[in-house]
């Protein structure tokens, strides 16, 4: 019955199922998926890749068992502020980062295991009115807040034991930055999507503010998502949650657009729509290389190839539990399903 | 895309807006 709920509906006709169901973990003590992420974690001489999922006041690490079963390892109890994100940070092991926050983020921790006094704690990275905060790869943070007379963009380093190795600023732009996203193809190129719909570039080396590039008005508040280098032009992946729907894109909810990083010019390279038929919008999502995946309105996920531009799987929402989050695995193929009800289910795509 | 719609392309532009950016 349980797989009953959660096979994926094939779209116009496709004969293979793209979305396959492999486990489903359920903590009894949690009432509401946060949001669930993946996590390289050691012990014992063994690095596996756990899942760990966040409610409100807990999150908790899930560790594989035989037969697609999951073992909770241990839960982090967290304090007064609710938990709103956990923040992957790439490249890291026996490391969890999250935001804890009201309507936005307050402060940033991390969770970890301490072999010097063998327990689990937590240690605090940075608090304030943070806006925006994304993992870098070599153990880094960056991070954009406000104060009443300013924007500070700043990038922390942390070690495996939590503690803060080194700080280093970048050249705030004037309006607030909302989303970061690294380069790929430009080791220290960062770029962030900011309230005014611009991409702002930056040098993570120097930190300087190289360049800022209107998106355009057709499409407000975009977020970026990814962000690659090739032949000279910057590719931007951009959602679009407040996109109004059109006859010539439908209902957008991923766009690339190729940006002249040079003219600060930009053309729309291909849109991923809701599915035809589709009622209701974007609401959050990921994505990991040409793969991007979303909760819409409906209570449905979406997952598209954002190379043609079309959607591949649709999951309908549970008989009793409607998707709250979706995120794509660190490794392989994994992507991982967060239920209203504090469950989460693990497809392979 | 061609160069026209884009402007003229350089493969080191990120080298050569952070010699032109302040620093």
């Amino acid at each position: 019955t349980e797989a009953e709920q959660v096979t994926p509906v094939l779209l116009d006709g496709l004969r293979e199922e793209n979305l396959q169901f492999i486990s489903k973990l359920k903590d009894s003590s949690s009432s509401c998926a946060v949001d669930v992420s993946s996590v390289w974690w050691e012990a014992a001489g063994c690095r596996e890749l756990c899942v760990v999922t966040a409610c409100e006041s807990s999150v908790s690490l899930w560790k594989p068992q035989a037969l697609d079963c999951w073992e909770k390892v241990y839960t982090w109890q967290l304090g007064e502020i609710p938990v709103i994100q956990i923040i992957p940070l790439p490249d890291t092991c026996n490391l969890v980062c999250i935001a804890l926050g009201n309507l936005e983020i307050e402060e940033i921790r991390l969770l970890l295991y301490s072999s010097e006094n063998d327990s689990f704690k937590q240690s605090l990275v940075k608090s304030g009115n943070i806006k925006a905060v994304l993992g870098l790869k070599d153990g880094r943070l960056v991070s954009s807040s406000t104060t009443m007379q300013e924007q500070q963009v700043e990038i922390v380093s942390v070690s495996e034991t939590g503690r803060c190795k080194d700080r280093q600023t970048l050249m705030p732009p004037e309006e607030t930055v909302l989303a970061f996203a690294e380069v790929e193809g430009v080791s220290d190129a960062l770029v962030g999507t900011t309230a005014v719909n611009s991409v702002a570039i930056w040098n993570l080396k120097t930190g300087q503010l190289l360049k800022k590039m209107h998106i355009g008005y057709s499409y407000p508040a975009s977020i970026c998502h990814r962000a690659y280098s090739d032949s000279g032009l910057l590719f931007v992946v951009l959602s679009h949650p407040h996109a109004k729907e059109s006859e010539s894109c439908g209902n957008p909810a991923f766009r690339v657009v190729a940006f002249n990083p040079k003219t600060a010019r930009s053309t729309g390279v291909m849109f991923s729509s809701l599915p035809p038929g589709h009622t209701g919008r974007y609401l959050e999502g990921e994505v990991k290389a040409a793969c991007a995946a979303a909760v819409l309105s409906s209570g449905c996920i979406a997952v598209w190839d954002l190379l043609l531009g079309c959607c591949t799987a649709l999951l309908p929402p549970g008989s009793d539990s409607r998707w709250a989050v979706v995120r794509w695995s660190a490794a392989g193929s994994g992507l991982l399903a967060g239920q209203e009800d504090g469950s989460v289910c693990v497809y392979r795509y | 895309c061609s160069d026209s719609d884009l402007g003229p392309i350089s493969l080191d532009w990120f080298e050569e807006l952070s010699s032109e950016a302040p620093p």
